[in-house]
């Protein structure tokens, strides 16, 4: 099973075309191996991108170069999903005794 | 059914499982039909509420197209539960089931969705092989027949947008193509994903409007109130081209080409805190509210033959 240590869910909101370029750049940068949650759509919308650990100061430091901001909307995605995890066993577990 | 825990996700053997007590309960009610198998040779289970007459218009909804989109499936559990409370205590939907029939394919994307839960959480395409590529899967929902392979799909296999070798290559996707074709007589088809909270018609292939855009709109804009009015969720509506972004060879698109006028696709919760993770105890709110849009939108296409 994949884990998802350290990954995090970066949320950036372009707000002039230059910042849509540098975000839209992301997208070609295959070895980083980000996954678009909420690809980019235009400027005031929100792009959601799920970073691997080892590319997070890579995404990072090219947001910052081009002075995009940016906030982090999941600090460890493994986190949630091991909480997701245990309230699924609890359920099953429920349902079982019923 | 009654004591089915709602406010959990579940796995693919506990959905089956309950599809088969829904059905056992009220066999006069609910039939399950398989429209197919999908790349792993799942069966791709589709819920028929009828009360009865033959070919009758019907109303189809799909959830969990995109596997990783949880709330989907969860949210068509708990629609599929609430057509049959609705029915028997005749209210809601209940005046509907009298003239228009409903499908519902709560496991869409069935191979996907059980690598969710064994492999890796994040999946969100198909499990076909790719010849010539070590990646796997196909966007189903990128694999439909209007402006295939245009812009707005990658032909990339190793994507998240691959739009797969050619239309309908998937399954997943032929299987419903059959059945709506077959059935001849589908008014509304929604296909229901997360998250970003918004209600799309078509076209996401092209900026040509809908010829039936005006309607639409305005039959969005009356679906998104309801929805708001419940727990006050903010809803973004139009066509899929000008609210998000270029989409070829969305199934939206396909079913609207086929004359299914009342085609919409939605986005559910949520905005900016978990996104594919919604928590569990989101879903029955999630699925309350979306199923007050989905009432207007079934209730318009009753009211409004073509």
């Amino acid at each position: 099973t994949e884990t998802f240590v350290g990954h995090q869910v970066l949320r950036v909101t372009p707000q002039s075309d230059e910042e849509l370029q540098k975000v839209q750049e992301l997208q070609d940068l295959e070895h980083l191996q980000l996954d678009f949650w909420l690809a980019p759509r235009g400027l005031g919308l929100p792009v959601d991108i799920r970073v691997p650990f080892p590319s997070l100061q890579a995404v990072k430091a090219h947001l910052e170069a081009s002075g995009v901001s940016y906030s982090i909307m999941i600090e460890d995605v493994q986190a949630l999903l091991d909480v997701e995890q245990m309230e699924m066993l609890r359920s099953s577990r429920r349902l079982s005794l019923n | 059914t009654d004591t089915f825990n709602y406010e959990a996700y579940h796995t693919i053997d506990e959905i089956y499982s309950f599809m088969d007590m829904l059905v056992a309960e009220n066999p006069n009610l609910v039939s399950k039909l398989e429209i197919g198998r999908s790349t792993e040779n799942r069966p791709l289970y589709v819920l028929k509420f009828s009360t009865g007459g033959t070919n009758r218009p019907a109303i189809w909804i799909d959830t969990g197209i995109h596997s990783r989109e949880w709330v989907t499936q969860a949210s068509g559990v708990w629609f599929a539960k609430k057509i049959v409370q609705d029915h028997a205590n005749n209210e809601g939907v209940a005046s509907i089931l009298e003239t228009m029939d409903i499908f519902l394919e709560i496991v869409t994307n069935p191979d996907g969705f059980v690598f969710t839960h064994t492999k890796n959480r994040m999946w969100r395409k198909t499990r076909s092989k790719n010849s010539g590529s070590i990646c796997v899967g196909v966007d189903p929902n990128r694999n439909w027949d209007a402006g295939f392979g245009d812009a707005g799909a990658s032909g990339n296999p190793c994507t998240e947008t691959y739009h797969g070798p050619y239309p309908n290559s998937e399954p997943e996707v032929k299987s419903i193509v059959d059945f709506v074709k077959s059935h001849g007589n589908i008014k509304a088809f929604v296909s229901i994903h997360s998250y970003s909270q918004l209600l799309l018609y078509p076209y996401g292939y092209t900026e040509t409007p809908a010829p039936d855009e005006q309607e639409l709109h305005e039959l969005s804009a009356k679906a998104v109130a309801a929805l708001t009015s419940l727990y006050g969720t903010k809803y973004k509506y139009g066509s899929i081209i000008t609210t998000i972004y270029r989409a070829s060879g969305s199934t939206v698109d396909w079913t609207y080409n086929q004359g299914i006028k009342y085609s919409f696709t939605f986005e559910l919760r949520d905005t900016g805190r978990y996104g594919f993770l919604l928590p569990a105890k989101q879903i029955v709110p999630t699925a309350e509210e979306t199923w007050l849009a989905l009432k207007v939108i079934m209730e318009h296409a009753r009211d409004h033959p073509y």
